[in-house]
């Protein structure tokens, strides 16, 4: 999907 | 060693069948407080996180930390042989390399074990952190997943406002444009038919229908959902599994175009 974001540009990996 | 046992053995059914569209593998993190498991979706846009607690079990025991490495269709494969009244019970020597699931019928006359391969994930663990959302919307769970199934059918992306007027969901396509609206409702006595929404500040997110689409196959866990949203940050849709625990799923959104 256009615009679709990744969740991984809002939480960081631990 | 590990062992759990869960009487509602039909939870542990529903919980994968819930999980398993979504989320092709993970690992099951086992500690003495209880089952934890945290996956994306392969295109990372969407993440399950369960947790359910060690007292939520009729019995749990885990001696040492672990992490279980599970393929979803083959654990429900073996699911789909426990009966709906089954007591299940988990079990795994310390670094096994199998997960035993003991069924037993409700009046104990049938009991049978599988042994279900567990497999190596390398699984990066988001830090998802404690927050305060601007709005937090308490529904009927079958009200949720009638809404997202409805605009599935008219569009591809939904946007979700919420104000002081209520939650709106919006969305459109080929055939036209579809607007649904919940208000604030404590009106039915029973809180699962209430429709409770806790406004911080107004707020509005786009988000792919096809994943909230997909959250609402854990509707058969739990009579209610919970919709958590902040702007620009990711939606929570999370059920609470009666004393158990909960399963939380979280989504980006989409940037408007």
């Amino acid at each position: 999907l256009p615009g679709q974001q990744k969740l991984t540009s809002f939480f960081g990996v631990t | 060693m590990f062992e759990a046992r869960i009487t509602q053995g039909a939870v542990l059914k529903k919980l994968v069948e819930a999980l398993k569209e979504l989320v092709t593998e993970g690992n099951f993190d086992v500690s003495s407080t209880g089952l934890q498991l945290q996956a994306m979706d392969s295109s990372h846009v969407c993440l399950v996180s369960l947790a359910l607690r060690e007292d939520g079990f009729e019995h749990f025991r885990c001696d040492r930390n672990m992490a279980m490495g599970i393929h979803f269709q083959n654990l429900s494969k073996i699911l789909k042989c426990a009966g709906n009244e089954d007591t299940i019970t988990l079990k795994a020597e310390d670094n096994a390399d199998q997960l035993t699931l003991m069924f037993e019928s409700s009046n104990q006359d049938r009991i049978s074990d599988f042994d279900l391969k567990l497999m190596s994930i390398e699984s990066e663990h988001l830090g998802i952190p404690d927050q305060e959302y601007s709005a937090e919307i308490k529904m009927p769970s079958s009200e949720y997943q009638r809404i997202v199934r409805d605009l599935t059918s008219i569009g591809d992306t939904v946007l979700i406002s919420a104000t002081k007027e209520g939650i709106k969901f919006s969305t459109s396509g080929d055939v036209g444009t579809a607007n649904v609206t919940l208000r604030h409702n404590t009106t039915p006595e029973k809180p699962e038919e209430q429709t409770i929404i806790d406004l911080k500040e107004p707020v509005a997110l786009t988000f792919a229908l096809r994943y909230l689409n997909n959250f609402a196959k854990a509707t058969p866990l739990a009579p209610v959902v919970k919709l958590s949203l902040t702007k620009d940050l990711p939606i929570v849709v999370e059920y609470q599994i009666g004393e158990l625990g909960a399963v939380k799923f979280y989504l980006a959104p989409k940037i408007d175009d």
